[in-house]
């Protein structure tokens, strides 16, 4: 375990937290899309079934814990939850995701390590992941004016992702076999899906302006 | 190091 993947896992800790934290003080989930956190769960699910058959180390079997619940946790509160379900954006969540799980899965079945249920599983949780911050930044740029707790979830999200890009350059030169190509690619990809976010967050920053989308 | 990288990451 190096530092850029463990800072790469706190911070994505961080995004999760700060999701509950907003849904939990303000008992609203309005800014966030559903269709994004779903996708999450997916992600999660196909990506840990290993949970309990090939143990790593205390710190990943929590980890793994901790992700798989809090990401079902905030999807039962924005589908189920009396008071925070009344603030789903409903409207203005309309990306249709299934198409990214049929694309992913479609991926996850012709690009894999090992055609293997597990592997094809672990193949579309990674393309999934890639993609699953979509309906996020659409609903970000369809209500134009982000909320500052959403704002900073996207941007700790987009930097979990920069410090796993980090960890595999470190890893690459430091360990012989490590080549993750199917994780390379992804992860580049979905990295550059928050480029222009991080240039908006980084304008709004500097001018201390609200952070503003073009529709 | 196993030949084939165990998927130790999260």
């Amino acid at each position: 375990m190096n530092a850029f993947r463990l800072a790469g896992d706190m911070t994505h800790l961080i995004t999760v937290l700060i999701l509950l934290l907003k849904i939990y003080a303000t008992k609203s989930c309005s800014g966030i899309s559903l269709k994004t956190q779903e996708l999450y769960v997916m992600v999660f699910v196909a990506r840990y079934l290993d949970l309990f058959t090939n143990f790593i180390s205390v710190y990943n079997s929590v980890m793994k814990v901790v992700f798989v619940t809090s990401s079902i946790a905030i999807v039962w509160c924005m589908r189920i939850h009396p008071l925070v379900r009344r603030t789903y954006d409903k409207e203005q969540d309309t990306f249709r995701h299934y198409f990214l799980v049929a694309g992913s899965f479609g991926l996850a079945l012709l690009f894999n390590e090992n055609f293997t249920f597990r592997e094809v599983c672990w193949a579309f949780s990674i393309y999934l992941e890639a993609v699953a911050i979509l309906p996020q930044l659409v609903l970000l740029q369809r209500s134009g004016n982000v909320d500052n707790l959403t704002g900073q979830y996207v941007f700790f999200l987009g930097a979990y992702r920069v410090f796993y890009i980090l960890n595999w350059i470190y890893r690459y030169f430091t360990e012989k076999h490590f080549s993750r190509w199917i994780s390379w690619i992804a992860g580049l990809v979905q990295t550059a899906l928050y480029a222009d976010f991080f240039y908006y967050y980084f304008i709004s920053w500097k001018n201390n302006s609200k952070l503003q989308l073009p529709a | 190091n196993p030949s084939k990288d165990v998927k130790d990451e999260l």
